[in-house]
């Protein structure tokens, strides 16, 4: 489903090369549930970004289901992403002047649904987060830290996208609400939804099926999770 | 050192009346390092925001070093917050469009210092955060998640102030990076600074020696860790 065949990111500031990622080859197959550890600021981000289509890398390609994105232009680029990848941000992304319903809807807003159809929906993935729906009429900076990132995952939920592209989506949750989010991410994964999910908590890893280590912009290592 | 005295905080919107704090009491001791624990959106934020007087309680006082911050006016509070008070916020506020060095050195900036001296504390700081001094020259959206936390730490840490206000500062860390800055935080400690330090992580709270639980804006609980 989700090809990335030797890809390379690179920084250039100034007279120096920062290689942030080098000959990344990874295949991510249907409904894998595909957790991604390794220490910070060795790549894990960039290459999220790559797979979701945000960013471009700077050497190699991205297939999603067979298609090569590099021939697509950057209107065929949006509608992809639209279509089949929700992605929560490591910083959330939300947009602080509008309310935590209009930020949930964005995904559905080019799909010609009813207002109280996407009302439905949103309230459905809030609660799927792990959130309340009360949340729903408030503004993003009137929620805390955690509130925020279960708005992000709701987000990133509610268009039903096909691949879930989760970059440490418990960082600022406590156990509970962690494992609502992850039982939530189980239960997608059960019904045929990929999820690639980046994370620094080994317990939240050991629900993943494989787990991909990333060291100094490579993959170090790709196993399946040992709950010993 | 730190005294709170019948402290409630409430938002009201619309005709709703919401209560983040309530009744809360409570004595920080100096060189006290003190965890506070709680599910998200339970008051935690609230509250470290009234200690660190960057926020109004709706009732009662906060108290720093016997002074009672209710009769400071907003130059008063600003200059007892510069000197006593480092702050890591939750979503770092860190200012894209200064550089890293310009956002840590920003608390040194009313002391009289020479640059040299300010570029001196800035590279100790970060090295102290488990960070990198060739952040100094970047910007912090070149930056992961985790070391823009870092670099919040970093800004927290620079002035050598008396209390370190810290909320949840390895939320983006991985093991080995948060490992590094629990040892700074006790290092501090043990040299005399009061720490407070809001976290989800169990194993991040046992570095702490007395452990505060949050639930519903009240404090629900009050012990020292046990590592079982
Ligand atoms: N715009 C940029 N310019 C220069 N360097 C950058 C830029 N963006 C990212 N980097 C660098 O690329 C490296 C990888 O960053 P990335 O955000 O992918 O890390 P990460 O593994 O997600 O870390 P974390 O766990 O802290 O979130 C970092 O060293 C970072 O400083
Ligand atoms: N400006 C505001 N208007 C209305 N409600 C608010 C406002 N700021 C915070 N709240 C509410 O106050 C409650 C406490 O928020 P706070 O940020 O203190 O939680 P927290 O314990 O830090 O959570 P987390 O662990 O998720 O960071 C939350 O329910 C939040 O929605
Ligand atoms: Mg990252
Ligand atoms: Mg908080």
């Amino acid at each position: 489903l989700i090809e990335v065949v030797n890809v390379s990111k690179v920084y250039r500031m100034g007279g120096n090369e920062f290689w942030a990622l080098r000959d990344i080859n990874l295949e991510v197959f249907e409904r894998e549930f595909l957790a991604i550890m390794g220490p910070s600021g060795h790549g894990k981000t960039t290459l999220m970004n790559i797979i979701g289509l945000l960013d471009k890398p700077s050497t190699g390609k991205v297939f999603i289901d067979g298609v090569d994105t590099a021939k697509l232009n950057d209107d065929e680029l949006s509608k992809l992403r639209n279509r089949k990848i929700g992605f929560v941000f490591q910083q959330y992304n939300l947009i602080n002047r509008m309310s935590v319903l209009e930020n949930i809807e964005v995904p559905l807003l080019l799909r010609g649904l009813s207002r109280s159809e996407r009302v439905r929906l949103a309230i459905r993935a809030i609660e799927m987060a792990g959130g309340d729906k009360s949340w729903l009429s408030k503004k993003p900076n009137q929620l805390s830290g955690g509130q925020q990132q279960r708005v992000a995952i709701a987000r990133a939920i509610v268009g039903d996208p096909e691949i879930i592209l989760a970059d440490e989506p418990t960082g600022n949750l406590d156990t509970a609400s962690s494992k609502i989010v992850m039982q939530t991410f189980s239960r997608l994964n059960g019904i045929g939804k990929t999820i690639v999910m980046v994370t620094h908590n080994p317990e939240v890893a050991l629900c993943s099926k494989r787990i991909l280590y990333i060291r100094d912009g490579r993959i170090s290592g790709d196993e399946v999770p040992d709950p010993t």
